[in-house]
C-alpha cells in the first residue's frame, strides 16, 4: 500500500 | 502604487483557469522581478509556482514589493468577465485593500473595470532548492493531458518510469490495467511534436493521478511539458508561458508504507 508524502515532506519554510 | 498592463490578456485568463482548482487562495507577490505566486492545495500535497516577468508585460510599474491575496474563484470570475483579445491591466494602491483589473478591448472602443477586494492571507513560502534531475522528459502538453485523463478512467495512481526505452505511465484498477510507453522521437517535422527524454538514471515514481489531471488545465499555456523526475524529490510538471516565464506543479509522490 502506497502513502501520499506531503510538500512539506520535502522543501522548508523559507 | 502597482500597475500592469498585459497586451495578451488570455494569458492571465489561462493561469488562473488552470490553478482555481487546486488553489482555493493565495498572495499574488509583486515585485522589480513580476508577478509571481506560491500556493499548496489545501492537503499540503501539490505546490504551484508561477512567475510572469516584469519585461513581459508592456507597462510594468511596482513600486515597491506588494503581496496581494486573492481569492482565486472570485479573480478567475472576474477575468472570465475580459475577452479573450483583450489588454489586461492589474491596478493597486500601496496599502490599499482592493485590486483593479482593467479590460481594453483591442480597438479600445470598450474599457471596463473590475475592482476586487483583497483578503489576508497567512500562507508560508517554501524554499524550493535547484536540483538535479534523474529524468527530465519533455513532451507535446496535449498528449500529457491525454494520457492522464486516459489512466484515470482505469485507476487512481500512475506509476511514471523513465528508462532507457522511454517514459512508461501505468496504472491499475477494479477493471484492470494501462502501460503507455512513449519513445523518444526527435526527428518529427514539428519540434513541439517531439518527445525528448534525457536520462541521468532509470527513475520510477508512483503520483494520484486527481492532481495530474489538474495540473493538464494548464496545457492551454503551452505546447510543451517538462516533466521533471527525482526519486528523492516531488515531481515537476512545468508549462512555460510563452516569453514571460512559468506555471510549476510540484507533487509530492506516493510512497511505500
Amino acid at each position: 500500500h502506497c502513502l501520499q508524502s506531503r510538500i512539506s515532506d520535502y522543501f522548508s519554510r523559507d | 502604487m502597482l500597475e500592469l498592463r498585459l497586451l495578451q490578456g488570455s494569458l492571465l485568463k489561462k493561469v488562473l483557469e488552470s490553478i482555481k482548482d487546486l488553489v482555493t487562495e493565495a498572495n499574488f507577490d509583486c515585485s522589480a522581478t513580476g508577478f509571481s505566486l506560491q500556493a499548496m492545495d489545501s492537503s499540503h500535497v501539490a505546490l504551484v509556482a508561477l512567475l510572469l516577468r516584469s519585461e513581459g508585460f508592456e507597462h510594468f510599474r511596482c513600486d515597491r514589493n506588494i503581496s496581494m491575496g486573492m481569492k482565486l474563484v472570485n479573480m478567475a470570475m472576474m477575468l472570465k468577465c475580459a475577452g479573450n483579445d483583450d489588454i489586461i491591466t492589474i491596478k493597486a494602491d500601496d496599502g490599499g485593500d482592493t485590486v483593479t483589473f482593467m479590460f481594453e478591448s483591442p480597438n479600445q472602443d470598450k474599457i471596463a473595470d473590475f475592482e476586487m477586494k483583497l483578503m489576508n492571507i497567512d500562507s508560508e513560502h517554501l524554499g524550493i532548492p535547484e536540483a538535479e534531475y534523474q529524468a527530465i522528459v519533455r513532451m507535446p502538453s496535449s498528449e500529457f493531458a491525454r494520457i492522464c485523463k486516459d489512466l484515470s478512467t482505469i485507476g487512481d495512481t500512475v506509476i511514471i518510469s523513465v528508462t532507457k526505452e522511454g517514459v512508461k505511465f501505468s496504472t491499475k484498477g477494479d477493471i484492470g490495467t494501462a502501460n503507455i510507453v512513449c519513445r523518444q522521437n526527435a526527428t518529427v517535422d514539428k519540434p513541439e511534436d517531439a518527445i525528448i527524454i534525457e536520462m541521468k538514471e532509470p527513475v520510477s515514481l508512483t503520483f494520484a493521478l486527481r492532481y495530474m489531471n489538474s495540473f493538464t488545465k494548464a496545457t492551454p499555456l503551452a505546447n510543451i511539458v517538462t516533466i521533471s523526475l527525482s526519486s528523492e524529490l516531488p515531481v515537476v510538471v512545468e508549462y512555460k508561458i510563452a516569453e514571460m516565464g512559468y506555471i510549476r506543479f510540484y507533487l509530492a509522490p506516493k510512497i511505500e508504507e
